[in-house]
């Protein structure tokens, strides 16, 4: 869980490495495939589209990168389901854009709510 | 208290709306707030106006210079009630359409008034306190930390690790007493949280996420509103 937790400091996780075969480098094609694969259904499922080739290709590397963060979420929050959505060619900044809550110093004069019963 | 519990069931929850690239969260949490308790008071549901807050709704917080509600900026649900208070209530949406951006005037019309706020109050990290409010006084406005909705699709969310520093308002609609997880082989009591991201992500724009231990912050800001029994002029 350290190791997968590092993630959320930034740091690239200290996953430990797969020990190197002579069929790795068929699994990275694989992987590459698989992310390509991946990124062709994302853009005909959200309808994306981009202006430039060169837009295109930094989208494919930060869809990537999230592919990678939906593995990690999914390790660390097996009881749901995470994987590629609408969001998955933002980079977390980018996906900020999408919330918007400022921080909360509770308002002195925030009326507190009554204590309700929750018996019966 | 009922086991589950669901306001969608009994038609106090408008469509999932979606802000767009826009961090106007805040005012979907307190429109979809007041959309319940507006119900509740006068059995009438009607979607309100999140636009008429991000053009017109630059209450401040009190306590803290500076932290004002700032359209696509920010802002909060509390501040957001302090100010459908004092400005009369908020428009139906079709009145006033969302935009998704925080260039335009303010073009609130006092005569179109659909619902108004009575009161608003805060309720602490209590889960029974948070269920109860919400069967009472209808769906509440909530803040969490959104770390993970950016991967789920779908089960209920129950991160190992999750800050607590919110940054993302929604609206609690509901909680149930067990979601069968395959994964874990497990029940989780979870939440049923409305979302403003199109009903095109998470479980048809609805979220589930654990109850019991504060997970992602969502029992740390809550807060309820009633609403004065007007018809939507």
């Amino acid at each position: 869980l350290s190791a997968v937790a590092s993630d959320f400091i930034g740091e690239e996780d200290p996953l430990i490495r797969q020990v190197v075969s002579d069929d790795a480098a068929d699994d990275t094609d694989d992987h590459l495939l698989n992310a390509e694969h991946h990124f062709t259904l994302f853009k005909s499922k959200f309808g994306k589209t981009y202006a430039t080739q060169e837009e295109h290709d930094y989208r494919l590397g930060v869809f990537k990168t999230n592919l990678r963060r939906a593995k990690r979420h999914q390790l660390l929050d097996p009881t749901a389901e995470h994987g590629v959505t609408k969001f998955s060619d933002l980079t977390p900044s980018e996906f900020g854009q999408y919330l918007g809550l400022k921080k909360l110093k509770l308002p002195a004069d925030a009326q507190k709510a009554p204590i309700l019963p929750t018996n019966d | 208290l009922p086991t589950d519990f669901d306001w969608r069931d009994h038609g106090a929850v408008t469509e999932v709306k979606d802000q767009g690239s826009c961090g106007s969260c805040w005012s979907f949490s307190t429109a979809g707030a007041l959309e319940g308790a507006h119900y509740l008071a006068t059995g009438e549901l009607v979607s309100l106006s999140e636009q008429q807050l991000v053009d017109c709704d630059h209450e401040c917080d009190p306590q803290e210079y500076g932290a004002c509600d700032s359209g696509c900026n920010g802002g909060l649900m509390t501040t957001a009630f302090e100010y459908t208070l004092k400005a009369g209530g908020l428009q139906r949406e079709v009145d006033y359409p969302y935009t998704g951006t925080d260039r335009g005037t303010c073009k609130f019309d006092k005569t179109k008034i659909a619902a108004s706020v009575s009161n608003f109050s805060v309720i602490g990290v209590d889960e029974d306190q948070i269920a109860a409010n919400l069967v009472k006084h209808g769906p509440l406005a909530i803040g969490i930390n959104a770390i993970f909705m950016q991967t789920y699709m779908k089960g209920v969310s129950c991160p190992y690790i999750c800050g607590k520093n919110l940054d993302h308002g929604v609206v609690l609609v509901g909680y149930g007493a067990a979601g069968y997880a395959p994964i874990r082989f497990k029940d989780k009591p979870f939440w049923i949280i409305k979302n403003s991201w199109g009903a095109n992500w998470g479980e048809e724009g609805y979220y589930r996420i654990c109850r019991g231990r504060n997970v992602c912050g969502v029992d740390s800001m809550v807060s309820s509103v009633a609403a004065l029994n007007i018809k939507s002029q």
